[in-house]
């Protein structure tokens, strides 16, 4: 529409141009998401591709953006409002409502909503105890033993990242000699008669394998679980065992997407992130549990640990930084949580 | 938001330690992820 005549709508060429490679783009994306949906029900694995917007979002202040969401997410809805509100978000993310501890009326906002506790009973607690429970709602990315020297965990086929990096390296004693088992039976006998130094967690990630030096106790193994949370999931975190917590440490990092998409896409997604890692011992050893923070979810609240503030503005290169720590174990104990028990909560912005 | 979890469990039977998850499943907190 180049011209117009009396009450005829007018739209420049370069803006028809625009809304028609929008779309083009947009109907692109729904097909690719459909083919790879439909890839992944088939059991094909994804491969790792790294693209020009994956690129792009490196450039981007993400950290400033999920500030700025967290604010926007935190503004007070009059009473009227609020129900509304909360079941449009709980139709597009698939929330259920019913669960929800409170009225909805009582949420003052989006970001208190979010951050919800559940009806009593909602998450009966597993009580074998010999059993290790999800600490979290989610999806099951990946599972399985850390097997290969240096503890590497795949992101996705042809990418994976380390172990070390994401908890921290302090925490693993890297090994040269994978088979010296003498010398990591020195390592365990020599760390478990000092417990109150922490080299008794530490883990050779070189032969990630310890026999106890009692002869009666099983040979170990390290294993690990991610697990993704949909916008719409309980977002607390609770305790997978009995254990007791003795290490925080806080990585203040970018605040890539976590998506299934930004998986495929971003190197490092995991190790470039802010998180805070827990480290701890429960009855078959080492424990750590890493919660990972994105855009949209960029702060993490520790109950143990209350004034701990994460996603801050910060002016240095941030994944330069060492991690930030504190350690709970002054007296050897730390922090004791039982299974079940509410650790930490994501929260928005 | 990702949540990892790294830990120590037996490998040797009787008392090796098996995960009771699916890849792509999902899970509910207090669920069991393995025994």
């Amino acid at each position: 529409g180049s011209s117009s005549h009396g009450k005829s709508f007018f739209l420049p060429g370069a803006t028809v141009a625009t809304i028609v490679m929008l779309g083009a783009l947009h109907a692109r994306r729904l097909y690719d998401d459909n083919k790879i949906e439909g890839a992944r029900e088939k059991g094909i694995e994804m491969e790792f591709h790294s693209d020009v917007k994956a690129s792009f979002m490196g450039m981007l202040p993400l950290r400033s953006i999920s500030r700025f969401w967290g604010f926007l997410t935190g503004v007070e809805f009059p009473i009227w409002l609020r129900p509304y509100v909360y079941r449009a978000w709980a139709r597009a993310f698939h929330s259920n409502l019913e669960e929800a501890a409170l009225p909805l009326e009582e949420y003052v906002s989006l970001r208190d909503f979010f951050v919800r506790t559940l009806k009593e009973g909602s998450r009966p607690v597993d009580s074998d105890p010999c059993c290790l429970v999800s600490p979290v709602d989610g999806t099951i990315l990946r599972f399985g033993e850390l097997k290969e020297a240096g503890g590497m965990i795949e992101q996705v086929k042809g990418f994976s990242y380390s172990v070390p990096k994401l908890l921290g390296a302090t925490s693993f004693l890297s090994m040269t000699a994978e088979d010296d088992t003498e010398q990591k039976n020195n390592e365990k006998e020599s760390s478990d008669m000092d417990a109150n130094k922490k080299s008794w967690w530490r883990v050779s990630l070189a032969s990630p394998k310890v026999r106890d030096p009692a002869p009666a106790c099983p040979m170990k193994g390290l294993f690990y679980c991610v697990i993704y949370l949909k916008p719409g999931d309980y977002h607390r975190i609770h305790s997978p065992v009995d254990w007791n917590v003795l290490l925080r440490r806080h990585f203040s990092g970018r605040l890539f997407p976590l998506n299934e998409r930004a998986t495929r896409t971003i190197r490092n997604l995991y190790v470039e992130n802010e998180r805070v890692v827990l480290e701890g011992r429960w009855q078959e050893g080492f424990m750590a549990m890493a919660a990972i923070g994105a855009t949209n979810i960029g702060s993490i609240e520790l109950f143990i640990e209350p004034t701990l503030r994460t996603n801050k503005p910060q002016k240095n290169i941030l994944h330069l930084e060492p991690p930030e720590e504190r350690v709970y174990e002054p007296d050897g104990t730390g922090i004791r949580m039982k299974k079940g028990d509410e650790l930490a909560a994501f929260n928005m912005g | 938001s990702t949540v990892v979890l790294v830990f120590q469990a037996p490998i040797s039977s009787p008392s090796d330690f098996r995960f009771c998850i699916k890849k792509g499943e999902r899970i509910r907190m207090g669920e069991a992820l393995g025994r």
